[in-house]
């Protein structure tokens, strides 16, 4: 369960100072799937480093499992973020230097090697990449490293799936995987929250909030 | 005027070898319009780097503007590029340690100083960026970095512009202004490529080519 309350984030100072995120609050229920609407520019990403324990607010507090977020230490939110998180990054982030399947066994390092290969193979998998294990990320193309990115985020089975624009480099039957994906791992307990600019990929979730110029509005 | 003909493009060998181009043949006219779409990992990225200039094929050849590329000299081919070819990378490629408006002066370096602000500023400002000009990439959201990207595709005003999912980070209202920047250009007279996943885009071209596999076919 997540709870924001009145969390603003503002960049610069004076006059170049942006108001990123406005006095948001919003509660997340286990086992929801949110889709995050707005335009170019209004706030979603930084929306979701903050939710995701990557960020910290300028003003306002953050309830995640019961726990204030800002009261903990940085092991402890590192511990809260590689255990209960799985994040899909608007530009992925992944590592040039290794291939998809080590990629994706990242988030795994505290298990035992087999187990790690398994499941990352696994996720690949299931994301249509099994032909593409050993490629590096620039041998990919671009909806490719998408979706490793997709499969590194599911891997550890987390709690919570941040997902920022996961479909964004994805022809439509991709997409309808991917989704899919996260369909079934919403219908087994996880929450997925997820960003997009697409209203057919929106209508996956159960809930959609929109976003404006960094203030947040619930659907009707 | 470009013409493809035959263009193959094989990454590694043997058993890993994968056909990313097979015997792709095309010609494009001056002020054509065209869009091309395919499934994630069908060849798209691959086909505009070799219609860029920034790769080669393995074999078939590559006529632009009535002379053979694979008889250019890498001087040549650089001096192709920058006078006459915009680019809209699938990830950007924006230096990071730039601002915004540097980052779109960029291939104006041959112009005088006040002359290339200005053209960057204008270009700034057809993408929405007006208010974003001193800020660096990581300052910026994703569908900001993309406009910037786009932006310094078009300030030299070239002959051809490929785009690689110019629209994949943007919500309806920016792609329609991207869009309608490209669609005017267009009818100045410019050549447009550019890929896409998405039909609502691929409708704003004249004509649509579609990849699978490495192959590439045009609509009836
Ligand atoms: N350096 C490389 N080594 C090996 N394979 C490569 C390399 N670069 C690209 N490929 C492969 O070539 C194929 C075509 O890649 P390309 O980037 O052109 O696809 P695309 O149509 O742009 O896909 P997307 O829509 O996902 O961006 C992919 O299957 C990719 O894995
Ligand atoms: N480090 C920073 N310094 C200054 N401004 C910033 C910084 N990071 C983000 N911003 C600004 O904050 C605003 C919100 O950015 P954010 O990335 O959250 O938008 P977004 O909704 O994800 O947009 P998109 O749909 O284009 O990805 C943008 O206007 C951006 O320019
Ligand atoms: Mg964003
Ligand atoms: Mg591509």
């Amino acid at each position: 369960i997540i709870s924001l309350e009145a969390i603003t984030k503002v960049y610069g100072r004076g006059e170049a100072a942006v108001r990123a995120l406005d006095s948001v609050s919003v509660r997340v229920h286990a086992g929801d799937f949110v889709a995050v609407m707005g335009p170019s520019g209004s706030g979603k990403s930084t929306l979701m480093h903050i939710l995701g324990c990557l960020d910290v607010p300028t003003t306002g507090s953050y309830r995640f499992g019961g726990e204030d977020v800002s009261r903990m230490s940085e092991r402890e939110l590192a511990h809260v973020r590689n255990r209960s998180i799985g994040f899909v990054f608007q530009q992925f982030h992944l590592l040039s230097s290794m291939t998809a399947c080590r990629n994706v066994e990242l988030p795994l390092l505290y298990r035992a090697a087999r187990d790690r290969r398994a499941a990352a193979l696994r996720a690949l998998d299931r994301v249509g990449l099994s032909d593409r294990v050993n490629h590096r990320p620039n041998q990919l193309s671009g909806g490719q490293q998408q979706r490793v990115a997709i499969a590194r985020a599911l891997v550890t089975e987390p709690a919570l799936i941040l997902a920022d624009e996961p479909t964004g480099n994805l022809d439509s039957t991709s997409s309808r995987e991917v989704l899919g994906v996260l369909r079934s791992l919403n219908d087994a307990g996880h929450t997925v929250i997820l960003i997009t600019h697409d209203a057919t990929v929106a209508a996956v979730a159960r809930r959609v909030l929109t976003m404006s110029d960094g203030t947040l509005r619930e659907a009707a």
